[in-house]
């Protein structure tokens, strides 16, 4: 991978750009089928017919191409398929996420400040 | 505060859980925070039950009445702490296992309890507090956005826009000095977090996020709990 600094070397954070090779995400793309057919086998997948099989499919192939945008924005971390691949991400959502809005009342107890040197 | 921590070496943290097709990730975050407390007070590291809280629990928030703890369908961890204080205790997993459904009735049984709840409170949005809690008290209740875990595998996420509404409750287990963040140019620290999607999800069921800017709202809903020591 090449890398092309465009901060000054005092600015900590700032964003440069960075070129990398292909990622193996494009091979999945272009072999989604078969990468989906190893996907149903790993994680144990069923559908209940042929049209929800595409459906899901078409899903599948969707959040690889998410999962490559992921990838660009992320690079840091490794994103591809999961078991939630063919999920949408409302799907996902729905089903796995859980946390109510909070508003905390205004006598929640707060944690005393601690120290933090030594 | 020490550069590196990870309550797994201390074992303060129970084998990673998957919550499966239900949204009731607040109790998973909730019985983490708890069996982390529990083992700070007792020395012994018991598994708790999210089922108790996802059939008994139905805590609503004071400040919006309508907002309460609802199975499958989302909950708070303060909430869920508040139940717990009010309730007695958790059971342990064992003895009131999960489900993954919300449509039993409440089965809680008082004689069995495993952990009390002493008190609970809010961390303040700084990280070296956060991670000061973290340390002195045991694993922390905390909120994510979680947009981008659907697709994560490994690695430290750090990604360069991420909405800060919480959807998502997990456990805040440690923290590393130098994940790898190359578009930096340099190592940056990072929170490793416990989650409920099972081992096969991430790093062995884990995540890693990275410090510094409250990344995905990481920062901004931390709960710390404490723990009584009972005998059942």
């Amino acid at each position: 991978a090449t890398v092309v600094a465009a901060a000054s070397e005092d600015s900590d954070d700032l964003l440069i750009r960075q070129v990398v090779p292909e990622s193996n995400l494009d091979d999945l793309i272009l072999n989604a089928d078969h990468h989906f057919t190893s996907f149903v086998k790993k994680f144990g997948k069923t559908y209940a017919d042929t049209e929800e099989h595409a459906y899901r499919l078409s899903v599948f192939k969707s959040n690889l191409r998410r999962a490559k945008r992921h990838q660009k924005l992320d690079p840091s971390a490794v994103h591809g398929i999961t078991k939630f691949s063919d999920l949408t991400p409302s799907e996902f959502r729905r089903s796995y996420l859980g946390l109510r809005r909070l508003k905390l009342p205004a006598d929640a107890q707060k944690a005393p400040i601690l120290p933090t040197n030594d | 505060l020490p550069t590196d921590f990870d309550w797994r070496d201390h074992g303060a943290v129970t084998g990673v859980k998957d919550q499966g097709s239900c949204g009731s990730c607040w109790s998973f975050s909730t019985t983490g925070a708890l069996e982390g407390a529990n083992f700070l007070s007792t020395g012994n590291l018991v598994s708790l039950s999210e089922q108790q809280l996802v059939d008994c629990d139905h805590v609503c928030d004071p400040e919006s009445p309508g907002s309460c703890d609802s199975g499958c369908n989302g909950g708070l961890m303060t909430s869920a702490f508040e139940y717990t204080l009010q309730a007695g205790g958790l059971q342990r997993e064992e003895d009131y296992p999960y489900t993954g459904t919300d449509r039993g009735p409440c089965k809680f049984d008082k004689t069995k309890i495993a952990a009390s709840v002493s008190n609970f409170s809010v961390v303040s949005l700084d990280e070296e507090q956060i991670a000061a809690n973290l340390v002195k008290n045991g694993p922390l209740a905390v909120g994510i956005n979680a947009a981008w875990m659907q697709t994560y595998i490994g690695g430290v996420s750090c990604p360069y826009i991420c909405s800060k509404r919480l959807d998502h409750g997990v456990l805040l287990v440690g923290y590393g000095a130098e994940g790898y963040a190359p578009i930096r140019l340099k190592d940056k620290p990072y929170w490793i977090i416990k989650n409920s999607w099972g081992e096969s999800w991430g790093e062995n069921g884990y995540y890693k996020i990275c410090r510094g800017h409250n990344v995905c709202g990481v920062d901004s809903m931390v709960s710390s709990v404490a723990a009584i020591h009972t005998t059942p």
